[in-house]
């Protein structure tokens, strides 16, 4: 629009007019095209030395990460190599001993680590889980760590721990290695009349004999406890099965029937004991809120 | 003068594509540097 308004105001005759103006857009195109030129060019080797920068940064990135990977892997492999860690048993105190091995494994990556600990923290939890403790209240006269529950055990080793003056028996189940329970057995600190027993893991075969409370002398009262501790060995807590408190009384007259014994610490020990396994225990709460619904059912019906 | 007008249009248009690329590589190294920070942290 520019250029016709310039040309109308021209009153020179200038016969050659088409011309020059075609030559004068040329040399203006060539202008424009080489300083577009430049500035590409320009941008272009800015864009090249940034890639070159990006490129070495990615690399040096890249080396870190790999050194990570094997210090990780070698640490990996360092736990995997050396034996795994025995719990001491007082009979046999072998050192642990942990062989370092070298040598680096390429391909490794963190999901492999994150594999191995889930793996080891599963391992832990189930064995956390099947472990219950059950109180037996003994004679004064009874010295020993011996405790009735319906298994056969071997004692493999006794040792005084710190918080305990009375020793602690270890015992193994007699169908082991097969059956991988264990049994620890110690006295009270509170109340030195009742034995501690902590069984570990689950009976994997049937009881070898019957608790016979006709034939069968059973100088201990199960606090609470279950029918037979293995029942509260297998579902890791206290089971809910119908406490047994078969004491013999023609042994000593002295003892009183088990409900009126007072054992305060003992007895708050075990209830507290019991509300925090009970609360956790899935069969209980699905039991209790069977009976709760089925309760309300029944009142539903009575009132139509 | 039209020769090199041409000459230089098809400079420019090399030059752009190669800037182009260059672009395209750099955007590139950049998400592949960002991704291997983040799994490094």
């Amino acid at each position: 629009m520019d250029q016709y308004s310039s040309s109308l105001v021209d009153t020179s005759l200038d016969l050659t007019i088409g011309i020059t103006r075609m030559r004068v857009e040329e040399d203006s195109t060539t202008t424009a095209l080489v300083d577009e030129l430049k500035r590409v060019n320009a941008e272009n080797k800015k864009l090249s030395e940034m890639l070159t920068l990006m490129c070495d940064n990615y690399n040096v990135l890249r080396k870190q990460l790999m050194e990570y990977v094997n210090k990780s892997n070698n640490m990996a492999e360092r736990d995997q190599t050396s034996p795994p860690k025995k719990r001491k048993s007082p009979a046999r105190d072998d050192a642990v001993s942990s062989a370092v091995v070298g040598g680096l494994s390429e391909s490794s990556s963190t999901d492999q680590d994150d594999q191995y600990l889930c793996k080891k923290q599963r391992e832990e939890t189930v064995v956390k889980e099947k472990v219950s403790r059950v109180y037996y209240k003994t004679e004064a006269s009874d010295t020993t760590l011996v405790v009735k529950d319906g298994y056969q055990w071997r004692k493999y080793g006794q040792k005084v721990t710190r918080d305990n003056p009375s020793p602690r028996a270890y015992f193994k189940c007699a169908c082991a290695p097969s059956c991988s329970v264990k049994k620890k057995v110690q006295r009270s600190v509170e109340d030195q009349s009742v034995l501690v027993a902590t069984y570990e893991g689950e009976h994997n075969h049937p009881m070898p004999s019957q608790i016979d409370s006709n034939n069968g002398l059973n100088r201990y009262i199960s606090l609470g406890g279950p029918v037979a501790p293995a029942a509260a060995a297998s579902n890791g807590s206290y089971s809910l099965a119908k406490p047994v408190t078969t004491v013999d009384l023609t042994e000593s007259k002295k003892v009183t029937s088990p409900s009126r014994i007072e054992f305060p610490e003992v007895q708050k020990l075990l209830v507290e004991q019991m509300a925090s396994s009970l609360t956790k225990d899935p069969n209980f709460t699905a039991a209790l809120a069977a009976a709760v619904t089925g309760r309300l059912y029944q009142q539903n019906q009575t009132e139509k | 003068k039209d020769k090199s007008a041409s000459e230089l249009r098809e400079e420019l248009n090399r030059v752009s594509s190669e800037n182009k690329k260059i672009k395209e590589m750099l955007a590139t190294v950049w998400e592949n540097y960002n991704a291997l920070h983040h799994h490094l942290e």
